[in-house]
């Protein structure tokens, strides 16, 4: 049994007639995209990130504000931008291929966007 | 994370997520929320990957990030991936490939590749289950006949278990979060058994996309992380993805 989650408000009876989803859990819809995998994969992703680049940039941005935060020297963020791109090739095909036309589209450094690429084994601490 | 497979009383399989993401990853003080879960949730999209005009997969992803952690192969099988903590971590798998180590598949590069090239719910289960990994994990696969629905629970180097449907044994649905199911979830943490109260008050004589999305709405299975909620029906090639938030009050994890 939980500790916190067993104290209302922060538990609740299981709830019922919530869908269609409405109501102030519902934050909206998630919008459709093609991505067609006969393109080369350095273009699968543009039109997609030409739509998305600017949320996508925010999110890089507070990544490296919050590793600012503890590392403050920006020392981290200088290893990101210069030697993870070195790795680019050691990924399997064609995700380092996928990767490079993201941070393209993006035009944000490839290393940030390969660090977001693989941020589930690095916090999986 | 929640995910779940569950098998419905004429033997259709639903497998639906929570996706929660951005523990400890700044607080956003002003909107009262995880500030990365909320940077997350304008990148929600949902993808159809094609070949020759035809649909292979599709998924719920971040734009962005071309690894997989939600999709669905149309008549085939269905796929989420909920993120298990672990001493052995993945840090450590990152570490050894850059060291040189390269025989083990980053996770979300996996269950893509997976989605993209496994032709039934037998060989996604295999390779889910065989491959070795950089990070743990837990998978949870659904297919299209009765009883094809199983977490995989996954260490580095290992499948650790397979829990598996069995309706025989009255186990008509699997449910993760993001503990062993063999063990007890950590006592701050326990979305498990909530949600489990809310599978068995629905009854699998009543399962349907409503019923598993009011279970995955309710606190805590819903909490401050959670950033989409994912519905697949793999016979009905069905897949509906929600941008979700929870207001206060709300647990924040």
């Amino acid at each position: 049994s939980g500790l916190a989650q067993d104290v209302p408000p922060y538990t609740e009876d299981c709830r019922s007639g919530t869908y269609p989803p409405s109501g102030p859990t519902f934050k909206g819809n998630v919008s459709w995209y093609t991505v067609n995998l006969d393109q080369a994969p350095q273009e699968r992703w543009q039109k997609l990130i030409s739509e998305k680049k600017t949320a996508l940039s925010i999110l890089i941005q507070a990544i490296k504000d919050l590793a600012t935060s503890f590392f403050p020297s920006e020392k981290i963020i200088k290893l990101v931008d210069t030697k993870l791109p070195l790795l680019i090739g050691t990924l399997p095909c064609p995700f380092g291929e996928e990767i490079k036309g993201i941070a393209d589209a993006s035009g944000l450094p490839l290393g940030e966007v390969m660090l977001f690429n693989i941020f589930y084994e690095v916090f999986t601490v | 994370c929640t995910s779940v497979v569950a098998e419905d009383k004429s033997g259709k399989l639903y497998h639906a997520r929570n996706l929660d993401f951005g523990l400890f990853l700044g607080w956003d003080v002003k909107n009262n929320s995880w500030m990365v879960t909320q940077l997350l949730r304008p990148l929600v999209v949902n993808v159809d990957f094609q070949r020759n005009g035809k649909t292979v997969f599709v998924s719920t992803s971040f734009a962005g990030y071309v690894g997989m952690l939600t999709g669905m192969k149309p008549g085939i099988f269905s796929l989420t991936m909920n993120e298990r903590f672990s001493i052995d971590g993945g840090y450590i798998g990152v570490l050894e490939w850059i060291l040189g180590k390269r025989d083990g598949m980053w996770m979300s590069f996996l269950t893509r590749s997976v989605l993209e090239n496994a032709t039934s719910y037998e060989e996604a289960k295999t390779l889910l289950s065989k491959t070795k990994l950089l990070a743990p994990a837990y998978f949870i696969l659904g297919g299209n006949k009765s009883e094809e629905g199983c977490v995989i629970t996954r260490s580095r180097a290992a499948c650790l278990d397979i829990w598996e449907l069995d309706l025989k044994n009255g186990t008509w649905y699997v449910l993760e979060t993001n503990y062993d199911h063999w063990k007890a979830p950590l006592p701050i943490d326990n979305r498990r058994d909530p949600a489990m109260k809310c599978m068995r008050r629905t009854s699998q004589q009543n399962i349907s996309f409503g019923t598993i999305y009011d279970m995955l709405s309710t606190k805590p299975v819903l909490n401050k992380l959670t950033t989409y909620t994912t519905l697949m029906s793999v016979s009905d090639n069905k897949l509906e993805a929600y941008l979700r938030i929870c207001p206060d009050p709300c647990m924040p994890w």
